[in-house]
């Protein structure tokens, strides 16, 4: 049954519905209503809550980022040096020794 | 873009997490 | 109001009252229920879909930090590598002189 013909079913029910009936109704879905809305109000905390801790987590991974590429920098930076004093070395030693 | 898309969904998402908090529900 | 005295005054308010105002009720409370209803399972979903991007997040961190710890380690070792091969250098370049 769809939602409509549901909702369509339980107003012909609650039309012929007598006193006692409509009483035990108004009772059982004021209970669902106060469960189902405290159980909304923890999926709503939930939810701001795991949105909070993952927005917290982008931030550190963004500075690790960038110090990562700060790293990579520095270390292409070295060996490149490190080449050029190498050459200079062979150089050096060679003339040292003729 | 990406950034600014991405951002801006989490902000919906707050804001709807926010609405379900704040919005009084009838009581009998 | 407490719960606990809110729900004993609307068992009162419920026991007195008339069929319309029941019948009013009980289909303003399957309206809200169905709203609630809702909204809940809307902020189940969304918490569930942001904690598993979150998750992947937390992967790509975890990898992330390896990659750097390992650069950080490799520029450490060219570092003392560099100090090392600059000291023979200056060793050999004096022997060449004298």
């Amino acid at each position: 049954m769809s939602g409509q013909e549901q909702e369509g079913a339980d107003a012909v029910l609650v039309t012929e519905a007598g006193p006692r009936w409509l009483r035990a109704e108004v009772e059982r879905l004021s209970r669902e209503l106060r469960e189902t809305t405290q159980e909304k109000i923890q999926a709503a905390e939930y939810g701001l809550a795991v949105l909070e801790e993952k927005q917290a987590l982008k931030q550190r991974f963004d500075e690790l980022e960038t110090d990562y590429e700060a790293v990579r920098h520095e270390l292409d930076q070295l060996r490149e040096a490190f080449g050029q004093a190498y050459s200079t070395h062979r150089k050096v030693a060679a003339d040292g020794e003729s | 873009p990406n950034i600014k898309a991405g951002a801006a969904n989490e902000g919906v998402l707050a804001n709807f997490f926010n609405s379900l908090l704040s919005k009084k529900t009838g009581t009998s």
